[in-house]
C-alpha cells in the first residue's frame, strides 16, 4: 500500500 | 526506520517501564495523574485501531501491543489494585480531561488528512496526545513533593516527543513527499508543553537538589 495511507510511525 | 525514531520509541518505552516499575514494586502511584494515564489509554487505542487491519512489521505491531497493555494496565492499577488505589490523591487529581477530549474531537473532524473513522479516530489521538500531559504537569504544581521516579518518567515522556521531531526532521529531509502537517504540529505542542517542566528538571539535576516547580 501506498505510504500514505498507512500509519508507519507508533 | 531512524535512529532517531528508535530512540525515540526506545525512550517512550522506557517512560512506560519506569511508571510501570513505580507502581508495581513500590505499590505507589503518589504524584502521579490518573487523568493523563486515561488520556493515554485513549490515545492508544484510537491511534492502533488499524493494529489488525494494517501490518506494517513485526517491531510495530509489537510495539503497539506493549503501549495499549501498559496503558490499561496502568489504569487498572491506580483504579482497582488495593494497595496501589490508596497512594493515588483523587482531590488534587482534578483536571476535567474531557474539557481536553470534547475540543480535540472536534478539531479531528474538522481538520484531518482523510474523512474516515479510522483516520479521524487517528488524528483525534495525536491532537489529544499533545495535551494529554496537562492534569499531570497541574499536579505537578499541586503537589510540592515530586519523587525521583516520578520525574524520570515525566522527562522520558516528554523526550520521546523532542526525538519524534528530529525523526520528522530526518523523514522530510530524506523522504520525497513525506509531510504530515498534523502529527508533526501535534508534536511541536506536545513537547513546548513540556518546556518549563524540562526547565525545573534542568536546573534540579545541575544543583544536584530535589526537583521543585513553583507554585
Amino acid at each position: 500500500e501506498e505510504a500514505t495511507s498507512t500509519h508507519d510511525e507508533l | 526506520m531512524n535512529i532517531f525514531r528508535l530512540t525515540a520509541d526506545m525512550t517512550h518505552l522506557m517512560s512506560v517501564i519506569v511508571l510501570l516499575l513505580k507502581i508495581h514494586t513500590i505499590k505507589s502511584c503518589a504524584g502521579i495523574s490518573l487523568k493523563t494515564q486515561e488520556l493515554y489509554a485513549i490515545v492508544f487505542t484510537c491511534r492502533y485501531l488499524d493494529i489488525f487491519t494494517d501490518f506494517i512489521s513485526f517491531y510495530n505491531t509489537i510495539m503497539k501491543v506493549i503501549f495499549l497493555w501498559t496503558s490499561f494496565s496502568i489504569v487498572w492499577y491506580m483504579r482497582y489494585h488495593k494497595i496501589v488505589r490508596r497512594s493515588y490523591d483523587k482531590d488534587q487529581d482534578t483536571f476535567r480531561h474531557v474539557f481536553l477530549m470534547l475540543p480535540c474531537l472536534v478539531l479531528a473532524l474538522l481538520i484531518n488528512e482523510r474523512f474516515t473513522f479510522k483516520e479521524v479516530m487517528w488524528t483525534f489521538s495525536f491532537y489529544l496526545e499533545a495535551v494529554a500531559i496537562l492534569p499531570q504537569l497541574v499536579l505537578l504544581q499541586r503537589t510540592r513533593n515530586i519523587d525521583n521516579l516520578t520525574g524520570q518518567y515525566i522527562f522520558l515522556l516528554g523526550a520521546y516527543r523532542a526525538l519524534y521531531i528530529l525523526n520528522w526532521i530526518y523523514r522530510y529531509v530524506t523522504e520525497p513527499n513525506y509531510v504530515h502537517w498534523i502529527p508533526w504540529m501535534s508534536g511541536l505542542v506536545q513537547t513546548l508543553l513540556y518546556g518549563d517542566f524540562f526547565y525545573y528538571y534542568f536546573l534540579s539535576w545541575k544543583n544536584n537538589v530535589k526537583l521543585q516547580l513553583p507554585a
